[in-house]
Order: C-alpha cells, then sequence, then structure tokens
C-alpha cells in the first residue's frame, strides 16, 4: 500500500544519505579533529547519523498524523483496488465548475423531478375525486331545479 | 509544477507538491541543524584540550565541506524520492475516479440535457402549481353547490309545505279540489237563485 | 388562475353559473306568488 511505500522510499533515502555521508567522508572533513580524538569523532558521527535519522522520521510521522495520511493513503489503496478493472481515464474535473457542478446536482433534480411526479399524479387523483363529487353535486342541483320546474308548472 | 495535480489535491486536501516541499524543507532544517550540533559538539571538545592549535573558523570550513558535500546528495536523492512518491503514493491513476465524483460517471449531463431536465422540473412544477389550484377551484364549487343545493331544498320545502296546508285542509290536490269548489260553488248559486225564485 | 392543462380542465371549465341557477328560482318565486295571488283572487270571488 501507499503507506508501505512512503515507509520503504523514506528509508530508502535515508540508507543512501547515510551511505553518502559515511564516516570516513565525514572524519575526512574533520581531519584536524579526527586525528586529535578519533573515538570521539566516530561517536559525535554516530550521534549525528541516528539524531538525523530520528528527527526526519518523526517529520514524516507529523506530517502523516497532520494529514491523517494513514487513513488516506488506505482508502486510496481501496479506491485503486476497486478500479483495477477499468482502463479507460475516468473523469477529471473538467476546471468549469458550472460544467462540473451539473452532474452533482443531476442525482437531486432527478430526485426532484420523480418526487413531483408523485406528488402531481397524487394531485391528479385527488382532484379526480373531487371533480366526481362536483359533478354529482351539478347533477343533485340539476335534478333540484327540474324538481322545481315540475311543481312550478304543476302549481301553473 | 507543470501538472497541478488538482485530483490528488481534491483527495487529500493538500497538493502533493506542498507535500514534498514541506518534507524538503524539514529535512533541508534537520540536515542543518545537525550539522549545527556537530559543529558545536566538536568545538566544545576543542576548548577542553588546552594549547590546541584547531581554531573554529577551520571546523567551520570543515563543517561546510561536509555539509556541501551532504547537501549535494541530500538534493540528489531528495528529487528521486520525490519523483518516486509524486508517482506512486501522492497520486491517483487515470483510470481511477474518487467515489465522491461517481455521480460523473452515473449522470454525464450535457448542458442541453441538464436544461432539458431543469426545465421538465419548472414545467412539473407549473403543472403542480396549476393542478393545485384547480382542486382548490373544485373544493369552492363544492362549497357554492351546498349553498344552491340549500336554497333549492329550501324551495322545495316551500312547496311541499304548501301541499302541506293544502292536504291539511283537505284539498289534496289543489287543482280537483278547485273544480270541485267551483262545481259546489256554482251549485250553491243554483240553489241560491232557486230559493231566490220561490221567495219571490 | 387559467385550468388549461390541468387534469380536471373540462370540468372546472363546463361549471354551471350558480348564480343564474339562484336568480332563476327567484323567477319560480315570483311565478308561484302570481299563481297564488291568482288563486287568493279566485277564492275570494268564489267566496
Amino acid at each position: 500500500g501507499r503507506a508501505q511505500v512512503l515507509a520503504t522510499l523514506v528509508d530508502t533515502f535515508l540508507e543512501k544519505l547515510v551511505a553518502a555521508g559515511s564516516y570516513q567522508r565525514f572524519a575526512n572533513c574533520y581531519r584536524c579533529f579526527y586525528r586529535l580524538q578519533p573515538e570521539m569523532t566516530r561517536s559525535i558521527y554516530d550521534q549525528f547519523i541516528s539524531q538525523l535519522q530520528a528527527s526526519i522520521k518523526e517529520e514524516i510521522q507529523e506530517i502523516k498524523n497532520e494529514g491523517n495520511l494513514e487513513m488516506l493513503f488506505h482508502s486510496l489503496d481501496k479506491i485503486v483496488e476497486e478500479a483495477k478493472n477499468r482502463q479507460e481515464p475516468a473523469w477529471r474535473p473538467s476546471g468549469i465548475p458550472e460544467e462540473d457542478v451539473r452532474s452533482a446536482i443531476v442525482p437531486y433534480l432527478l430526485k426532484h423531478r420523480s418526487y413531483l411526479q408523485k406528488i402531481l399524479k397524487e394531485k391528479e387523483e385527488e382532484n379526480r375525486k373531487v371533480a366526481q363529487s362536483v359533478l354529482e353535486g351539478r347533477n343533485k342541483i340539476a335534478e333540484l331545479q327540474q324538481l322545481i320546474q315540475a311543481r312550478k308548472h304543476a302549481w301553473q | 509544477s507543470v501538472t497541478p495535480m488538482a485530483y490528488e489535491t481534491q483527495f487529500f486536501g493538500f497538493t502533493p507538491q506542498t507535500c514534498m516541499l514541506r518534507i524538503y524543507i524539514a529535512f533541508q532544517d534537520y540536515l542543518f541543524e545537525t550539522m549545527l550540533v556537530v559543529e558545536g559538539v566538536i568545538l566544545k571538545k576543542l576548548r577542553s584540550f588546552p594549547g590546541c592549535e584547531i581554531g573554529a573558523l577551520q571546523i567551520r570550513k570543515s563543517t561546510e565541506k561536509f555539509l556541501f558535500f551532504m547537501k549535494d546528495h541530500f538534493d540528489k536523492l531528495f528529487s528521486k524520492m520525490e519523483e518516486m512518491l509524486l508517482q506512486l503514493v501522492l497520486t491517483i491513476p487515470e483510470n481511477v475516479l474518487l467515489p465522491e465524483d461517481k455521480v460523473h460517471e452515473q449522470y454525464p449531463y450535457t448542458k442541453d440535457e441538464f436544461q432539458a431536465l431543469q426545465d421538465e422540473i419548472n414545467r412539473l412544477q407549473q403543472q403542480y402549481r396549476a393542478e393545485a389550484s384547480a382542486g382548490q377551484a373544485l373544493r369552492a364549487e363544492l362549497e357554492e353547490q351546498k349553498v344552491v343545493q340549500a336554497e333549492l331544498e329550501k324551495i322545495l320545502q316551500c312547496f311541499d309545505g304548501l301541499e302541506n296546508i293544502c292536504r291539511e285542509h283537505g284539498t289534496g290536490n289543489f287543482k280537483e279540489s278547485l273544480v270541485f269548489l267551483t262545481q259546489n260553488s256554482k251549485k250553491l248559486q243554483g240553489v241560491l237563485r232557486d230559493v231566490e225564485e220561490k221567495s219571490k | 388562475w387559467s385550468y388549461e392543462g390541468t387534469s380536471q380542465a373540462a370540468v372546472l371549465g363546463s361549471k354551471p353559473d350558480y348564480g343564474r341557477v339562484l336568480q332563476e328560482q327567484g323567477e319560480v318565486l315570483s311565478c308561484m306568488r302570481l299563481v297564488l295571488d291568482e288563486l287568493q283572487q279566485a277564492a275570494t270571488v268564489l267566496q
């Protein structure tokens, strides 16, 4: 995984850096002191190397904590693993926000559309029932009118 | 950097190059700091050898010589590490799509399709509003019908009332009773005429 | 509101004029009053 690769790369970096800055090289640069105190030189060099390695490892750990890199590396490994069967390049932001935001909004618009279709259908069904009652009411009123006309004609 | 690595930035929350710069500067600082500590320790040791001919300047030159050498290798190694990190760790392969961008795969809407979808939603909203208002109009008519129906029933009750009055006074069917009444009054007139003649 | 395009546009478009329906009943009532007046007159004459 990515976390492992990072650790390996840093370790390799340190190894090579230490190999480049070997004790011979160090003693050679501090030749005058080395002649005076060879043991001391060795111990100072060893401390130098271990301090440098410790500081660099500490820094990497701090960066991982700050950036939450362990979790991010782990989830990116998973995402990459899931996409392993896919060859073609995936979508990338176009750099034009209004273009990209469109697709992000589409699921909501589709949900909104189906909601509107649903409530419209319900409202139409509801109105069909009310219209049914209205028509019945109109028929009732027409009957009453006829009744009244009939009674009036009877009287007349 | 030529490639802004925007997609990686979206995922990590920082640009990979910034991260590398941060690591470089930190490592470099440590190298310098540790070198200064080494130089400090050596100078301190030298002070404990009285009459020693090695001066601070000489030590400083040694330090610079070693540091120059280390820095040169440090930069070479670091750029190698940076290249590997940017390639293997802080990068998102081309074929990978981040979960939050799945929508772009599922809904690759063109501008026109998007507009059509929005138009359809606007139309549905209009239609729903019209339907809701039609529902209100229908319910208002139901209320109106109740009033009209009540009025008409009142009129029918008037008729019923009239006919009940007639029935109560023995005239079930007004017309017949009127005819009956008229006949009776004609008879009555006849009788009245007879009586008058006889009395003359 | 134009109910054009709504599911019950036909029903809403054919709404009777309830005002006129009630007005017509006014005519019924005045006609009835006429009939009753005539009846009353007839009854008076008969009486």
